[in-house]
């Protein structure tokens, strides 16, 4: 399973503020790879556990938190 | 720089066959992908460390002859 963020919801105005990180994430990948198709970012099982180690989380509750906001999806 | 393998080369009939596990590696890697261009396949710098152990090179060296058999471009 891999792990598909949503470019667009990521990148408007009324993001909670507190996802900021996921955003930014996102953004130097996209950067890093020269990936500019703007619809959707599929990143690295790894990348999963870093950004939930920076929340403080478990990998499997930020998933929940970021598919409740309609950011990522499992796929 | 990216490491980027001709996959028409690879799959030739007359392909060095010292060079097998080079072809098997990048097969291994479009069936994880599902990535199925059939004409290139950049792969990760960690990858190409781990097939210079496996070679006993250094990846430099391991660069050097998959690019004299036009199987490996640096990009
Ligand atoms: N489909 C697919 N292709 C893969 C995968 N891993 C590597 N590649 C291919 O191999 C190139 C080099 O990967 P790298 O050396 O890890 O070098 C990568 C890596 O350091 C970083 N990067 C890119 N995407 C990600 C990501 O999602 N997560 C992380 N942590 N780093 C990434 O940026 C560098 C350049 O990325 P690219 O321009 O995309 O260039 C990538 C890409 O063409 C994979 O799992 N799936
Ligand atoms: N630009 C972009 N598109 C995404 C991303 N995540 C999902 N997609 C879209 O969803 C499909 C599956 O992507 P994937 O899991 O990365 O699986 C991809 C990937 O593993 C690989 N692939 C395709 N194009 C490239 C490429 O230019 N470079 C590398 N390194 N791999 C590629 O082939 C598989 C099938 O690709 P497609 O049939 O084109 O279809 C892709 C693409 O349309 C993303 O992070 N960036
Ligand atoms: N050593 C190695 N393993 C490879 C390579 N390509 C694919 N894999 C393995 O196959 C899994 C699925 O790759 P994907 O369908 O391209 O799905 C990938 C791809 O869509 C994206 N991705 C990850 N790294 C990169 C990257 O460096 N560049 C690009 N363009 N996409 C990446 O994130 C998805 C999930 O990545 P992972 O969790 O790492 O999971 C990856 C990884 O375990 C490769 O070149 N070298
Ligand atoms: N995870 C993921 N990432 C994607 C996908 N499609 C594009 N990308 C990302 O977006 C970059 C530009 O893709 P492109 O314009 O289609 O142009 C690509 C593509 O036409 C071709 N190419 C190079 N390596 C590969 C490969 O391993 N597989 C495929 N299918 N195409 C590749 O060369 C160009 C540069 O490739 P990259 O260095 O890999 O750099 C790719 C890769 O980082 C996708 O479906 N999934």
């Amino acid at each position: 399973s891999k792990v598909m963020l949503d470019l667009r919801k990521l990148s408007r105005a009324d993001l909670d503020p507190e996802l900021a990180p996921v955003s930014r994430f996102a953004h130097t990948i996209q950067l890093q790879r020269g990936d500019f198709n703007g619809n959707v970012l599929t990143i690295r099982g790894e990348d999963l556990r870093a950004m939930s180690v920076m929340f403080g989380t478990e990998p499997s509750e930020l998933v929940v938190r970021l598919e409740d906001q309609g950011i990522l999806a499992q796929v």
